[in-house]
């Protein structure tokens, strides 16, 4: 059975595919069998590894519809053991798609059933705002991770993140556990990040993983180039922060 | 006849919301009457200036969807002539609700409409994301403003920014123009930037602002005191960098 996380949080541009698409290499490269899922129609974890999004032959759009079985691709010539369903802007359809069909909200968590077997680890990627597609992420996610700005916009969010997930918790996934929450692009230098970061252990106190993701500029250029960051600096302070935070994701889910 | 301004990007956290209200509150200390509106159900425009999104009688939610006539909250005691039209998470439910009613993608148009000839400018602030919500903010505007962040993942949107205007142009609101691209959080010392700025000079040309939105702290605190830039330091670099881009703004709006 794989563990299924879910990379989530409402608001924008706060780490969420960087979280995911690092954090699956990184599980990845330590041996683990790990799917990485493109559940946003932005498709920037798809381009993250470097897969093309206007060359796919199925994308998670025919997946999630019916119309294709998941056939993952495997990125084994750079990345052993890391799988990817790729998205592109097809699944911006689904969102007004959906609407109608049978079970809307539990589409992914269907197709995600018949790959539960072949992977240790499935990590979603879900887009910003509450929409039919991060509901469907959520679904399908045992457990969440939320990465956080060290920003006061972002932590102002949190209240709502967290109403999202005891929702879905009640209505549509009972066993949805918050894994933790992580301060990504963590610059120490300013009053703001330490000020916020003592706020969040006040709040949510064990449930912050001890991690920080420091902010760092190699991580958003290794997109650029289709490679986590593991591989496209594996020195960097980037890459150190995110293979110490596979390992405290690993050993929180064997516990929990 | 006001000017009705979209500030606009599927992607997230590039700066819709910082843009909006400080553009706003330039405009208004410049002597125009201006409306804020506040598209977003995370309500970071409302709280960024400092209304309080819990507190509120009437919410946009309530207007889109019929219920109350449109009552703009005047800001005059720190603020002269700026008003704001504020949400809370109610909007989001509007994603869902909207779906059914008559005119869903026009409910925004029809609200402003009303308010046309009480002020120059009205600045939207939309959410992250392809939505109905989005969807109203474009259709509601003559003209659309897009932030965009000096990074890899925010420029490879673009082309989906650019396509989603012209669908809306051909199909809901045929007189919806591109004003122009902002760059925001400009760093110059990384090279990631200077090369950014270069690609979107080759593909944009003039539409591109010369203002650049330099990343500032300042900014980013700003939003937890409930003040604009040019009221909480009104020497810092973030507030000359947003004054001068809304002479820029004022002088494009009267030539297209
Ligand atoms: N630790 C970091 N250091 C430096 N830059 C970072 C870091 N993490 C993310 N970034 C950059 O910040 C931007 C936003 O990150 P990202 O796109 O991962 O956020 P997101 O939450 O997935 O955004 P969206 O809401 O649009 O899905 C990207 O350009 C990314 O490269
Ligand atoms: N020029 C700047 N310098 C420093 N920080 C900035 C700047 N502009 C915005 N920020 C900060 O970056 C974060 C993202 O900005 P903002 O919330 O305005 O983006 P957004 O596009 O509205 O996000 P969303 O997609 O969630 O609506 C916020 O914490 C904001 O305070
Ligand atoms: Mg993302
Ligand atoms: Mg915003």
């Amino acid at each position: 059975m794989a563990h299924i996380l879910a990379i989530s949080n409402q608001k924008g541009g706060v780490g969420k595919t960087t979280t995911a698409v690092n954090l699956a290499a990184c599980l990845a490269s330590s041996g683990h069998d790990t799917l990485l899922v493109d559940m946003d129609p932005q498709g920037n974890a798809t381009s993250a590894v470097g897969v093309n999004s206007r060359g796919l032959t199925t994308s998670l759009y025919r997946t999630l519809i019916g119309l294709d079985t998941p056939d993952p691709i495997a990125l084994h010539d750079r990345m052993p053991n890391l799988w990817i369903l790729p998205s592109n802007m097809d699944l911006a359809a689904a969102e007004l798609e959906f609407f109608d069909l049978e079970n809307r909200e539990r589409r992914l968590r269907s197709v995600l059933r018949s790959l539960d077997r072949e992977f240790e680890y499935i990590i979603l990627d879900s887009p910003p705002s509450l929409s039919l597609l991060s509901i469907n992420t959520l679904t399908a996610a045992d457990r969440v991770i939320v990465p956080v700005q060290a920003e006061f916009l972002a932590l102002e969010g949190l209240s709502h993140v967290t109403a999202t997930i005891n929702r879905i918790r009640q209505s549509l996934n009972p066993d949805l556990q918050l894994l933790g929450i992580v301060v990504t692009m963590f610059d120490g230098r300013t009053r703001l990040a330490q000020e916020v970061i003592q706020h969040l252990g006040a709040i949510f106190g064990p449930k912050v993983f001890k991690t920080r993701l420091v902010r760092s500029v190699r991580l958003s250029e290794a997109p650029s180039h289709g490679l986590p960051i593991i591989q496209y600096e594996p020195k960097s302070a980037g890459a150190i922060a995110y293979t110490q935070f596979s390992q405290e994701v690993i050993h929180a889910c064997e516990e929990a």
